[in-house]
């Protein structure tokens, strides 16, 4: 079928660009450039015709920056929230080998990528070759990453639950918002213990929450179980938490990301007995991305 | 040592727990 | 347990290889993965102490090898602080804790001035493993990793290593949780099986025991430091757990393995300790443990002898007394009897002039058994046994008839049953007719003839 081309996508100062690490569409891990909010997303489009020679004819050249979240159940649903185009050249016929620069200035980036369970937010560039029968496309991922401040209000959590004439315990963490390379320092004080403890643990489970209404759908991962205690306390122990979390694959927590995801966070104090009966208390945390030093 | 360090070393202060009831048996 | 012990043995052996496979190719971190599994074995349930204890031996050698690695890793540059973060990712409390004390112990030979923190880091972190046994013996392992890092100086080095102090505090809190999960091993499991526990739990003593040691071991622990924190944190412990087994042990603990000096200078702490002690405890054992050690110290030649500050025999028959008063129902009257005899062979050893005290302790044998005895004491009972080596003591020390100026001697006599009298008696005659003694006047011939007048009723 005719004369077909390459099409090269080359930012600005990729050497440079820090690269970020998402799951893509296959679940493998690939590593994309990564952009912050507002910065600008610069380079050039370079096009490699496949035969020399014979001349390529389009119906325009164009470059999007796409931002789009795609829901896993209804296939169809991808729904961009952001969508900017350049158009980098008119119909008409390409003779030899071309590059186009482009320059999608302070571009606001509201949401940070996310690939997922049921849901994958993408920020991606996309080259359209407008042909006749069947476009030319090439389309490139990069990662966005959003950054917070020091939260305004980081009041610690501290609380007493328990389990009438049962177990009674009161736990603290000492923040209630962590950035993702924070660590989470706590204890758990025995009140009351009646039950016979085997071990505790907690676990820091991921809660993905897709859909609105009453067809929302949540799916929760453990993303790391860590067992605090070993054996049983009696009254008056306080066991020490002490959790890194720079080492697990966290993101920080997505409130109703345009409306059709979020993505939460929660402690999950899990205490098994020796007839492994589990008591658990559930307490959401708050996890931000801070700005590397 | 680094501040980092403090980190890894971090602990709340916790309650003394009285002897009566670290030696008590338990309930 | 054969076979618990040889699989865990075996899988050890099998992570081991591995562990150091990687550290050799220079993979730490699947050298700490190996590790990890590795200290997995260790969080067993199916093992018996002295199993344990076994694989506990086994794993403590492999860590060394890791130790060794980690030692270069931090010549090599590698941030102590990142390894003992990293080492906290370990899913499991017992293997991460183990991990996190060697790793700490490494850290602060790297890098002294972190040595506080680290040690009161991990002290503090090992309260996770509540389970008594594998507690025991992580905190075992604490008292090992630490035994050479531990600060031993009144003031701060320039190199904020901490003092002294970090020190005694280290191990109080530590010795304090063990003695804590060492006593609370009696509440586990069925009541049927309490005769192997209590033997289990004996097996485990010198666990909790080498806490006191390595506080012995502070050299810059001296009298005035031993007397105002160290013993008063370890009598806490001892007298609030009220565990007949723990009591026994760390008190005879105490008396041995710290110097004769601070015993001197503690006396009535230690002994005041004994007398609030749990009705099961043998408080003769540990009361004439102690009085003969200090009896042996005030005779060593050279020795500096008992001060005349310290009025040694007074303060020991006042707390014996007592002792005797706050247990009457718990001391068997033999027990009474053998802290007598204690009593008197200190006075012998230390005060061999003081008649008077010798006379004192017979003087209190009488009165406290006089009050107690309905009849006559059979020469073969365990009472008869100990009054004999009471009334033995002075014949066998005084070659003279010094006997006839305790005035107390014969009431004590009295308390015996006619063999016994008659034995004494006989004993009295041969020495005097032995050493060729004259009795020059009335009074000695007839307080002397009323001693052997049993021999011819």
């Amino acid at each position: 079928f005719g004369q077909s081309a390459e099409i090269d996508i080359v930012l600005d100062g990729a050497e440079t660009r820090k690269m970020a690490e998402l799951k893509s569409e296959e679940g493998k891990r690939e590593r994309y450039y990564l952009f912050f909010d507002g910065e600008t997303i610069s380079g050039k489009v370079i096009i490699t015709l496949k035969k020399a020679g014979s001349k390529l004819e389009h119906f325009g050249i164009k470059v999007e920056f796409v931002g789009q979240i795609e829901l896993q159940y209804d296939r169809g649903g991808q729904h961009e929230f952001l969508s900017l185009v350049k158009e980098l050249a008119r119909p008409g016929e390409l003779q030899q080998n071309v590059s186009y620069p482009f320059e999608f200035s302070q571009v606001e980036k509201p949401y940070e990528s996310y690939s997922g369970s049921n849901v994958r937010l993408r920020y991606f560039l996309r080259v359209t070759i407008v042909r006749r029968l069947s476009d030319l496309v090439r389309e490139m991922d990069i990662a966005v990453h959003t950054l917070s401040q020091y939260p305004d209000m980081n009041t610690s959590i501290k609380m007493e639950v328990g389990i009438e004439d049962c177990l009674h315990i009161e736990f603290e963490y000492n923040k209630s918002k962590y950035h993702l390379k924070d660590v989470i320092v706590g204890k758990i004080y025995f009140l009351l213990v009646r039950i016979k403890i085997k071990h505790m643990e907690i676990a820091i489970i991921k809660r993905e929450t897709t859909g609105a209404g009453p067809s929302t759908y949540n799916e929760n991962e453990t993303i790391a179980k860590y067992e605090i205690m070993d054996g049983a306390p009696v009254r008056g122990e306080s066991i020490p938490i002490r959790v890194f979390l720079a080492g697990y694959d966290l993101t920080p927590t997505m409130r109703d990301i345009n409306k059709k995801f979020s993505v939460r966070y929660y402690l999950n104090l899990v205490l098994v007995d020796v007839e492994d009966r589990r008591y658990f208390k559930q307490q959401e945390i708050t996890l931000w991305r801070q700005g590397e030093r | 040592m680094t501040d980092n360090s403090l980190d890894a070393t971090r602990r709340l202060a916790a309650k003394k727990q009285t002897l009566d009831d670290a030696y008590a048996a338990p309930a | 347990q054969d076979r618990a012990l040889d699989d865990a043995k075996s899988n050890t052996k099998l992570q081991a290889m591995q562990m150091k496979r990687a550290l050799d190719q220079g993979k730490l971190m699947d050298g700490l993965k190996f590790a990890s599994a590795l200290l997995g074995e260790l969080r067993t349930s199916r093992l018996s102490p002295k199993s344990y204890y076994e694989l506990y031996m086994v794993i403590c050698d492999e860590l060394r090898n890791l130790e060794v690695c980690l030692m270069d890793e931090f010549q090599k540059g590698r941030k102590p602080t990142d390894l003992y973060e990293l080492v906290q990712y370990a899913g499991n409390i017992v293997p991460r804790l183990f991990l996190l004390i060697t790793v700490g112990r490494v850290f602060t030979k790297t890098a002294p001035q972190a040595t506080r923190d680290i040690l009161h880091d991990l002290v503090e972190m090992c309260r996770g493993v509540q389970n008594p046994l594998r507690g025991l013996f992580l905190r075992n392992y604490l008292l090992q990793c630490t035994k050479d890092i531990l600060p031993d100086t009144e003031e701060e080095g320039d190199e904020r290593t901490g003092t002294v102090r970090d020190s005694i505090d280290f191990i109080l809190l530590n010795f304090a949780e063990m003695n804590k999960l060492w006593v609370r091993m009696q509440h586990q499991g069925h009541t049927r099986d309490r005769e192997r526990r209590e033997r289990e739990r004996q097996e485990l003593r010198l666990l909790v025991g080498t806490n006191l040691l390595r506080l012995s071991q502070l050299e810059a622990v001296n009298v005035d430091l031993y007397k105002k924190t160290v013993l008063p944190g370890i009598l806490e412990q001892v007298v609030s757990c009220r565990d007949p087994i723990s009591q026994e042990y760390l008190m005879e603990c105490v008396i041995q393995v710290f110097p004769d000096e601070f015993h001197l200078a503690t006396l009535s702490s230690l002994l005041r300790a004994c007398a609030e002690l749990h009705p099961g405890v043998s408080v003769k054992t540990i009361i004439i443990s102690l009085i003969d050690r200090l009896a042996s110290f005030a005779t060593r030649d050279g020795g500096s002898g008992i001060p005349d500050s310290v009025p040694l025999f007074d303060i020991f028959s006042e707390q014996v007394a007592d002792v005797i008063q706050n247990r009457a129902g718990a001391l068997p009257a033999e027990d009474m009897a053998a802290l007598q005899v204690s009593l008197l062979n200190l006075a012998h050893k230390c005060y061999h002039d003081r008649l008077d005290y010798v006379d004192k302790v017979f003087e209190r044998t009488a009165e406290l058994l006089g009050g107690v005895l309905t009849n006559k004491v059979a020469a073969d009972s365990a009472l008869g046994k100990e009054l004999q080596r009471l009334l033995q003591i002075p014949l066998d020390n005084y070659d003279d008839l010094t006997v006839l100026q305790l005035e107390h001697f014969t009431p004590c006599l009295q308390l015996l049953d006619y063999a016994a009298r008659r034995d004494v008696a006989m004993h009295l005659i041969e020495r005097i007719i032995e050493a060729d003694i004259r009795v020059q006047e009335a009074a000695q011939v007839d307080s002397l003839l009323t001693l052997i007048g049993v021999l011819v009723t």
